[in-house]
């Protein structure tokens, strides 16, 4: 079982 | 005002088919660095970037910043009726709610004109920060589009794993499982078919390989891709675009609940 990770876990807005 | 003219327009079409069918809607920013644009898809796991600077252009005229809300897929259906080799025009006047495309045939016997409405897009612009990568693979993107799509036929995710014998491309599915390993190949007559690994830490991640085979619609824009993998980073996956820029594929990782 794998989790999805989502790109805004690593970059944040400016 | 914003205009831009681009001689090589097939270079436009090329760029509209490898985002439209990741990216719904997006902002185009038009700024006197060039036209770029930043998107997530609509799961929030991948993210794309373009960027094609001001001086890759025949004309590039941008008075005031500005930022397009456009629909791909619209404007991928405007694109492809522009030919393959037709001079590409696009054009905004300030305060107004379109854009216009206009295509010229190499011999001037043909101009089209298209104008596009733009939509209002509410879309968060993600802050990217400068990383140094755990391994970067440059290898042909015809290659790595060709083990996308012959994973995908076994599995759903592919591994990538770096260390000093090569990349490793992996997967498993209910028939079973499948390795495809590339060497570094520095030794080949031609620079677009090396495979070049640079690795300062092995490094090994899962992806969702629907993900993978939708960026590999860039291939047609440069001989060469070039993947960038961290441990605690999404992979960055970038193909240039001639000498203007580049489009970049940010994908974050599958990871062990």
């Amino acid at each position: 079982p794998c989790l999805q990770k989502k790109i805004l876990d690593y970059f944040n807005g400016d | 005002m914003f205009e831009l003219r681009l001689e090589q327009g097939s270079l436009l079409k090329k760029v509209m088919e490898a985002i439209k069918d990741l990216v719904n809607d997006a902002n185009f920013d038009c700024s006197a660095t060039g036209f770029s644009m930043q998107a997530m898809d609509s799961s929030h796991v991948a993210l794309v970037a373009l960027l094609l600077r001001s001086e890759g252009f025949e004309h590039y005229r941008c008075d005031r910043n500005i930022s397009m809300g456009i629909n791909l897929a619209n404007m991928a259906k405007i694109l492809k009726c522009a030919g393959n080799d037709d001079i590409v025009t696009v054009k905004a006047d300030d305060g107004t709610d379109s854009v216009t495309f206009m295509f010229e045939s190499p011999t001037q016997d043909k101009i089209s004109d298209f104008e596009l409405k733009l939509m209002d897009i509410d879309s968060e612009h993600l802050g990217i920060p400068e990383a140094e990568y755990d391994a970067i693979v440059r290898m042909p993107s015809a290659e790595f589009a060709r083990i996308c799509k012959d994973l995908s036929s076994i599995g759903d995710t592919v591994v990538i794993s770096v260390t000093k014998e090569g990349v490793k491309f992996s997967t498993r599915g209910d028939i079973g499982t499948a390795n495809i390993v590339c060497r570094q190949n520095t030794s080949v007559d031609k620079p677009e078919e090396a495979t070049i690994i640079e690795m300062k830490e092995m490094v090994s991640l899962t992806f969702a390989l629907r993900y993978m085979n939708s960026f590999a619609k860039a291939t047609p824009l440069a001989s060469q891709v070039t993947i960038s993998l961290s441990s605690d980073l999404p992979v960055v996956v970038e193909y240039k675009i001639a000498e203007m820029g580049y489009i970049r594929f940010y994908l974050a990782p599958k990871i062990e609940e």
